[in-house]
């Protein structure tokens, strides 16, 4: 029989606003 | 014998290879650092099918982190872009066009049955492998909403300071003057003339404007529709405000002049197959306090044509109007007060809402409904204009 392709694995994203204050720490680490 | 070595093409698969170190790189010359113009004649939307097929070998190598990392850069990026080009409606068409289009990608690709309808044989090839991007979609999809909304705020600052004038002030049709009330102020004919008011051409060539950027951004049919329904809705609200509060629109001259110009732009919305956006639905409370202007307002059957006509005003809209109203000249009677009366009885039962003016502010929801490409990833390639060489076609 067909084998089933693998179920995919689902990846957790951060909302918008989590992004952005990823992306502001980011900058404000980086000199 | 010189022994050539065919070293045989291997077939592109559709995937763009580079290394962790290359995606700052890679963000600032798809994202960050990119002009539209330097896309023009290329595959719209080409940077979303580009950042597609390196989402797509990240996936193929089981490499989640580097999904996360590509998908949040380039999130990222877009917003930054945004921020700093906030009064820029060609760059956020053009970005827009692209984050709608990475989402259509990503449902095109994602291996949901639903989403796949109209993908061809080779297209199911390049589904992803190992990952549900289904949380993705979403941000993605919240950030197109974001993306819209600029892109609302921009066309409505560059059509409002036209609106007033250029509906109800500027006369476009000859000798309308002649029964305009007194102490009407007259408008010249010229797109802006030196107080700053515009003519109705001015109103069409901005619209005109914004629809050639959108199509050649290739944003999707259906949200340049919504788009010129919300600009519709703005110029129905906000001429029909300017009714509500100034004596000296209310006449029957101006009603003519309303009449004509909301058939231009009728004219327009059919000439660019725009017109089933809903955008001529959206003005029809102007359309009727336009020809409200121009009804008899002296027996009770004018109280009940009038009635039966203006089912988009609000009882209060309909009486401030009357209470305007200012007669051509002194032949013509000015509406009574008996008059509003039995309108006001003829329309008693109807729950109006309270306010009188709308909200020009209102913005409807937008929707992205899925429009899959019938482009193959195999069949995209990179311009050299972008400075990409360090992705490597897979």
């Amino acid at each position: 029989g067909t084998q089933r392709p693998r179920p995919r694995v689902l990846l957790k994203a951060p909302t918008l606003a989590e992004m952005e204050e990823m992306s502001t720490s980011e900058e404000e680490e980086s000199p | 014998r010189q022994v050539t070595v065919q070293r045989k093409e291997k077939d592109f698969q559709g995937m763009l290879e580079y290394h962790k170190e290359d995606e700052a790189a890679l963000i600032r010359n798809l994202v960050t650092d990119l002009k539209p113009q330097m896309l023009s004649g290329t595959v719209p939307c080409l940077p979303a099918y580009i950042l597609y097929m390196c989402i797509r070998h990240a996936d193929y190598t089981n490499d989640d982190l580097k999904v996360h990392s590509l998908l949040t850069s380039t999130i990222n990026g877009i917003k930054k872009v945004l921020k700093k080009h906030n009064d820029d409606f060609e760059m956020t068409t053009f970005w827009l066009s692209n984050t709608c289009r990475l989402l259509h990608c990503l449902k095109q690709y994602s291996g949901d049955e639903g989403f796949m309808t109209q993908n061809t044989a080779k297209q199911n090839e390049h589904c992803l492998k190992n990952f549900d991007l289904t949380e993705y979609r979403q941000v993605l999809s919240d950030l197109s909403i974001q993306i819209y909304q600029q892109l609302i705020k921009i066309a409505e600052g560059l059509l409002q300071p036209m609106i007033v004038s250029a509906m109800l002030e500027n006369e476009s049709i000859q000798g309308l003057s002649g029964v305009k009330p007194t102490g009407y102020r007259k408008r010249s004919s010229s797109m802006v003339d030196g107080d700053n008011s515009y003519c109705l051409e001015a109103i069409i060539h901005q619209m005109n404007s914004f629809h050639t950027v959108m199509c050649d951004q290739g944003l999707d049919p259906e949200i340049i529709l919504q788009v010129f329904k919300q600009l519709f809705y703005m110029i129905n609200a906000v001429t029909l405000n300017n009714l509500l509060l100034r004596k000296d629109v209310c006449s029957w001259s101006t009603g003519m002049q309303l009449r004509y110009n909301i058939s231009q732009l009728e004219e327009w919305l059919r000439g660019r197959n725009l017109h089933q956006s809903g955008a001529v639905q959206t003005m029809e409370p102007l359309i009727q306090a336009a020809q409200l202007l121009q009804l008899k307002k002296k027996t009770r059957e004018d109280a009940e044509a009038i009635c039966s006509l203006c089912t988009s005003l609000s009882t209060q809209q309909i009486v401030k109007i009357l209470n305007l109203y200012t007669p051509l000249n002194e032949f013509e009677e000015r509406v009574t007060v008996s008059f509003i009366r039995t309108i006001q009885a003829q329309l008693q039962d109807r729950n109006d809402p309270q306010q009188l003016l709308l909200d020009f502010k209102h913005m409807f929801p937008v929707l992205f409904p899925f429009n899959p490409s019938s482009l193959t990833m195999d069949s995209i390639h990179i311009p050299a204009c972008l400075n990409l060489e360090f992705l490597n076609e897979v």
